[in-house]
Formats: structure tokens, C-alpha cells, sequence
């Protein structure tokens, strides 16, 4: 009896006409609101070992279950931040003393994304001797596509690990993401050195080792006019 | 807010979930394994609106008074969502990247007459 309300003038169903539905709309809302016009076709996974211990590091404690929030540490909704992780495809160079990341990013044309906070993730292996300092040196490197390895990288980070014992360690590349993305290109790659004698302590065989395969982890958000006004503004 | 129930036909929230792995969406979507959307429906009577959503309102008293008037103010109440949680997703997009967002507005938690 109430014209124009959708919720109230509906006929009765029947359950299963109501059910299937519901379910439409349900699909639709979901793609509606993660801006996906059709569901993702996926053909290829990343290896389940990799993606929990990814998500295992990244969202203890945060998401239940159910998928309801825990409220602290996560963005306010109405930023509409979200984040990113992105395994690495891992390639041998030439010199052999680095492992050869590579991140693949594509973004919608004419889309620009702001990076909150963007980590690249790294197991390093202890050292095999004991006698040696726990401490190694390990540096990230910034390589140019199409370049040769070694002659064409830029230093990004260097930091002290600590190797006693075999663990995940975290480089900041907030920055360098930015740059990649505001350079609209689609291939980040990355080269991460912990050298020991020759023998890279941060290199890893993809295919043995799929629980501590490198990933990288991005906060980011959709840039749009309101927000660019804002900033030019402060 | 009324659970929709057999015997309910004022506006309620019915629970409506969904699992992915029965419309074969857990091949992309990680977690969680199913969204509560809920829904609301029911009729909406002369003597609900207004209620709870606007009650405090300038324009609730307004209507308010119209109605113990008994004028006709040609107005249709509507059944509708009046609080909602986000949801917190992790899936693969399109170039198969691992995304994980917090949605708002997605689940209804409860509903009421406008």
C-alpha cells in the first residue's frame, strides 16, 4: 500500500524466487562497491603458504572471522583506503649476489593512487655460521626495466638485520612506490642484497620455499579532485 | 528494530546470508567466507513513520502533528535500513592482486520506517 516504496509494495515470493533474488542483488552490491564490473577470472593463484603467511602477519586480530572489524589500526570507512599485497615474481640476475624481485601493479586509466604506507617484506635465512657477527648489512635496490643488473640500479635502503635465527624483516619503500605509480609504469623491480661470503642470505627458491615468498604490502587510497584541493590548500 | 519472523509483517530486518563457496565466489574472494547482508522489509503503517530514524527531527514533529490532525499528508512511509556496518574484505581484483578494503554500508544491522 505505499507506492514508490520498494520494500513495502512488493508482492509475496515464493522462497526461492525470493532467495535467488536476494542473491543477485547481493552479487551486484558486492561488485557495485569494490568497483569490479564483472567477478575476477582467476586462472592463476598465488601458493596458499605464501597468502597465509602473508595475511597471518598483515590482519591478526584486526578482521574476524566474519569479516566485522576490530576498529583500532584500520583506516576511518570514510577514506575509503585500502590496502594492497602483491607477491613477488622472483627472478636470478646475472651477478648473483642480489634476488631480483618483481611487482606487478596495473592501475585503471586514470586512476591516481596516494600511498599511505607501502613495506616490502623479507625472509632472511641465519647465517650457517655461529661463530660469525648476527648482524648483516642488507640492501634494496631500485632497478630500471630493460636494464642491465648491477649497472643500472639506485640504492633505496640499507639497514642492519639481525640474523641469529631465520625471520621476516620489513624495508619502508613508501616513497619509491609513489614514484613508481606516479611514473605510471607497471613493473616495480627490486633487488634485495644480504650478502655473507658471497652467499646471499635474503635470496630464496620460489618453488621450495612458498611460505616465505617476498611480498609487499600497500596502504593506499583513490586520489580525487576534493582531496588534491585540500592539499593545495594547506 | 523487529526480527522478520512468520509471523511479523511490519517492517522488520530479515538475516540473509550469503556463503561464497555456494555461489562459487571463494575462488576470489579470501576472507571472509560469506556476507551477512540482511534485508529489510514489511509495511510500514501510518502510526510507524517516523520511527526511529527521525524522530527528533524538526520535520518529525511537523509530521507528527499532521498526522493526530488526521490530515492526509499523501506521504508513503518506507521500510528501510537505519543502521549498517562495513565489511572487511580480502580478494583477488582483476589483476590479480590480493586487495584487502574495508567496505562501508554493507551489512544492515537494523531498519525502521522513514
Amino acid at each position: 500500500g505505499s507506492p514508490g516504496c520498494p520494500s513495502c509494495g512488493l508482492p509475496a515470493m515464493e522462497k526461492d524466487a525470493e532467495k535467488r533474488m536476494m542473491i543477485e542483488i547481493a552479487k551486484q552490491q558486492l561488485l557495485d562497491k569494490l568497483h569490479l564490473k564483472e567477478r575476477p577470472n582467476i586462472t592463476q593463484t598465488v601458493p596458499r603458504a605464501a597468502l597465509l603467511t602473508a595475511l597471518r602477519k598483515l590482519h591478526s586480530g584486526r578482521v574476524r572471522q566474519d569479516g566485522s572489524l576490530e576498529l583500532e589500526n584500520t583506516l576511518p570507512t570514510k577514506d575509503q583506503g585500502y590496502e594492497i599485497v602483491s607477491f613477488a615474481d622472483i627472478n636470478e640476475t646475472d651477478s648473483g649476489d642480489a634476488a631480483s624481485l618483481t611487482f606487478q601493479f596495473l592501475q585503471e586509466r586514470g586512476q591516481s593512487i596516494q600511498v599511505l604506507q607501502s613495506s616490502l617484506w623479507i625472509y632472511a635465512r641465519s647465517s650457517e655460521d655461529p661463530n660469525r657477527d648476527s648482524r648483516l648489512s642488507a640492501r634494496v635496490f631500485l632497478s630500471v626495466e630493460g636494464g642491465v643488473s648491477g649497472s643500472n640500479r639506485t640504492l633505496v635502503m640499507e639497514k642492519m638485520l639481525e640474523v641469529q635465527q631465520s625471520n621476516w624483516h620489513t624495508f619502508p619503500i613508501t616513497r619509491t612506490l609513489q614514484a613508481f605509480l606516479d611514473g605510471g609504469q607497471r613493473r616495480l623491480h627490486l633487488e634485495v642484497s644480504c650478502d655473507e661470503d658471497g652467499k646471499n642470505l635474503c635470496s630464496m627458491d620460489a618453488s621450495s620455499d612458498t611460505a616465505n615468498q617476498p611480498f609487499l604490502v600497500a596502504q593506499v587510497r583513490l586520489r580525487d579532485d576534493h582531496s588534491k584541493h585540500s592539499l593545495r590548500k594547506r | 528494530s523487529l526480527r522478520c519472523g512468520d509471523d511479523v509483517s511490519v517492517c522488520c530486518k530479515r538475516d540473509f546470508y550469503i556463503k561464497f563457496k555456494d555461489i562459487q565466489w571463494h575462488d576470489w574472494i579470501i576472507a571472509p567466507e560469506g556476507y551477512h547482508m540482511n534485508y529489510c522489509m514489511g509495511q510500514c503503517p501510518q502510526h510507524l513513520s517516523g520511527s526511529p530514524g527521525i524522530a527528533s527531527s524538526f520535520h518529525a514533529t511537523v509530521f507528527s502533528q499532521l498526522k493526530v490532525n488526521g490530515i492526509n499528508t499523501a506521504a508513503s512511509s518506507c521500510c528501510v535500513p537505519t543502521e549498517r556496518q562495513p565489511l572487511s574484505m580480502v580478494y583477488f581484483n582483476s589483476q590479480h592482486s590480493i586487495v584487502k578494503t574495508d567496505v562501508p554500508d554493507m551489512i544492515v544491522e537494523s531498519c525502521g520506517c522513514t
